[in-house]
């Protein structure tokens, strides 16, 4: 997370920590599947080893700590369709769920997140969101869970943004941007698979996004998997959990 | 003596007859018929020389070591004893004839000649049971213990009822070793009663019944069989067995009580010795059908179904239970109770108890807990309890428009089962509920 804070105990407490290819985020729905990025799990660009085990820890906001608390052991693994891992430059269906192998007991550091039903304005310029994660911040990783309080940004801003990045990364409609070159507020490396969360009307938390991609980190946008898109395949695959 | 050989009749006469016969003369002739006949003997012919007391020639006749007669004369002469028309029948199946003749045959000097005679004689039945008829002093061993029978030829013995000829032909002895009465009621008495029994009987009367009944047995007077007064029953007694049980032996002049003896099979053994005079003994046995006790209910949870005023063999009856109970049987959960009256008069079952249906433990609800909305710790038919879900953390599942209070509410029922009115036997879900951390991000700085 970079221009972020350290997050306190219980401020967001789906938030969990992977590990197969590096550090990585994802989210706890229900009480039996994380939310995460496709691409945590079969990185672009390197080797995949299909046998390495995926850890994951949950319920807390150290990393030495939750890793006390025990790995919580993986059933089984869902990658989008979509999701092309021979793609280095199309992030498209950049989307995974985790199937725990035992429910976990939610507690006030342990709870999960919403998922988006409709559009409202979640997606529109300027909607405020949090990103957690234990990523990189500042060129250092953390060990303690932070975040970052980012805007929605437009759409074209970002297309342009990208444009002057020379970058052919693929932006699509099932993604979207965040964050304000200015402000130097951003996800970063090691927080991918973590959620993009806003505060519903009635109080809730929603994940509206995946952190996905971007190019460095606190220099421009960041890119979030649009997760109202997939809500009906991440409830076909927890089976309305 | 001459016999003559043996015929059922035949002639004797005379030597010489019908020329008259030779003087100096003493011939013995003996008829013999079979055995079992006696002889009887008619004169056809009858000229001898005639005397006082027939002293020169005469005709004896002699049979069973007894003279019949001495006859000498012919029909019409002042002297003499003729035979004329008289029969004579002997006792056993043999006759002697002796004829004598002296050394001359005058009259006042005067040659006389006699014919002799011609007799005629037959075997004739002997009615050898006659003598039985008679009276006991002039025949102290009768030809047959209890009953004579007469044939042309002989005759053969018999036994009054209850009694077995023996091989002798001539003695009786009782068999009663297999008596068997099967009527509902009659009497049963001790041989000759109310004269005196036999001696040496060995006597079994059985009287069996159909299932489900009982023989009461009722002794009528006079009662009376061989005793001593200081040993119990040591000549002759009477005992009794119900259903292979000894339930009584009897001697004296005591009349039994009236017995009821609860079986349907009963067997008296009637035993006496060489010796004894008394009369013996008779009852009357009826018999009844059997009731079991009324059935009774040992909670106030059990019910008899269809209860009748009384019950007897076969009949039977069916016990449930109120609702929320159940039939225990010791440690035994009943699906069905139905006892059956037996032979014996009791039930081949013992009443069941009625037991409050226990739902158990509730199952544990994930992620939630339970409370009783009824007696705490009580699991019985109708507690209540009221399942939760840990909240914040968890709510629980509803239908639309029930409430969790309403969803969450389990009741033992009648079939031992916790159950929510609307989700049966399922119990509550309590599901995660998202969004809601506890401590959210607050910014105050502005």
């Amino acid at each position: 997370i970079i221009g972020g804070k350290a997050a306190k105990e219980g401020n967001f407490p789906w938030q969990a920590l992977s590990n197969k290819y590096g550090r990585g985020g994802g989210a706890l729905l229900g009480d039996r599947w994380i939310l995460t990025a496709a691409h945590t799990l079969y990185p672009k660009e390197q080797d995949s080893h299909t046998n390495s085990s995926i850890d994951v820890f949950l319920g807390g906001i150290i990393v030495e700590e939750i890793e006390k608390l025990g790995n919580h052991p993986v059933r089984r693994v869902s990658i989008h369709p979509s999701y092309r891992k021979d793609e280095a430059h199309n992030f498209e269906g950049d989307i995974a769920l985790l199937e725990l192998e035992h429910s976990v007991t939610l507690g006030p550091n342990l709870l999960p997140i919403c998922l988006p039903e409709n559009e409202t304005t979640f997606y529109e310029k300027g909607h405020m969101g949090y990103v957690s994660g234990f990523g990189i911040t500042e060129n250092k990783l953390t060990d303690h869970l932070r975040y970052v309080r980012l805007p929605v940004a437009e759409r074209t801003a970002c297309e342009r943004w990208l444009q002057g990045q020379n970058s052919n990364n693929v932006f699509s409609e099932n993604m979207f941007c965040a964050g304000d070159p200015k402000a130097k507020h951003d996800s970063c490396q090691g927080d991918s698979g973590g959620v993009f969360a806003v505060r519903g009307a009635d109080g809730r938390w929603v994940a509206t996004g995946i952190v996905s991609w971007g190019i460095g980190c606190g220099q421009g946008y960041g890119f979030y998997t649009k997760l109202l898109n997939y809500v009906d395949w991440i409830k076909k695959e927890m089976e309305e959990e | 003596a001459t016999p003559l050989s043996q015929e059922l009749f035949g002639e004797v006469t005379s030597p010489l007859y019908p020329k008259p016969y030779p003087n100096n003369l003493e011939t013995t002739t003996m008829i013999t018929v079979p055995t079992g006949y006696r002889v009887k003997l008619v004169f056809w012919q009858f000229d001898l020389e005639p005397s006082e007391g027939c002293f020169y020639d005469y005709v004896k006749i002699s049979a069973d070591k007894k003279t019949l007669g001495r006859f000498c004369g012919q029909l019409g002469s002042p002297l003499g004893n003729p035979p004329g028309k008289r029969e004579f029948v002997s006792e056993g199946n043999k006759m002697l004839l002796t004829f004598h003749t002296d050394f001359s045959n005058e009259e006042n000097g005067t040659v006389m000649f006699y014919k002799g005679f011609l007799a005629y004689y037959q075997a004739v039945d002997l009615d050898e049971c006659a003598s039985q008829r008679n009276t006991v002093e002039e025949n102290p061993q009768p030809l047959c213990q209890h009953l004579c029978h007469n044939y042309v030829g002989g005759y053969f013995c018999s036994c009054r009822p209850g009694y077995e000829l023996q091989k002798d032909g001539y003695s009786c002895q009782v068999e009663c070793s297999r008596e068997l009465y099967t009527e509902p009621s009659g009497y049963v008495s001790s041989l000759e009663y109310p004269q005196p029994y036999p001696p040496d009987l060995r006597c079994n009367y059985s009287i069996r019944v159909e299932r489900g009944h009982t023989i009461h047995l009722k002794f009528l007077e006079p009662f009376e069989i061989d005793d001593h007064q200081q040993v119990h029953c040591p000549y002759d007694q009477l005992q009794i067995y119900a259903n292979g049980r000894n339930i009584g032996e009897f001697c004296g002049k005591q009349r039994p009580t009236d017995l009821d003896t609860s079986s349907n099979s009963v067997d008296l053994l009637f035993f006496t010795d060489e010796s004894g005079d008394s009369r013996g003994w008779k009852l009357h046995y009826t018999t009844s059908i059997i009731k079991c006790p009324q059935p009774k209910t040992l909670d106030e949870f059990t019910i008899i179904q269809n209860l009748q005023s009384q019950y007897q063999f076969r009949d039977y009856f069916i016990t449930t239970c109120k609702q929320g109970y159940q039939l225990v049987e010791g440690d035994q959960v009943l699906l069905s109770f139905t006892a059956v009256c037996q032979d014996d008069g009791t039930w081949h079952r013992a009443m069941p108890r009625c037991k409050i249906k226990d739902c158990g433990q509730p199952r544990s609800l994930r992620n939630g807990g339970f409370n009783y909305t009824t007696t705490k710790g009580v699991t019985t038919y109708q507690a209540r309890i009221q399942y939760y879900c840990n909240e914040p953390y968890y709510k629980m599942k509803t239908r639309d428009g029930s409430s969790e209070a309403e969803q969450g509410t389990y009741t033992c029922t009648a079939q031992g089962i916790w159950k929510n009115e609307q989700e049966g036997e399922k119990i509550p879900r309590c599901l995660p509920v998202c969004g809601k951390p506890v401590h959210p991000v607050v910014e105050k700085q502005r």
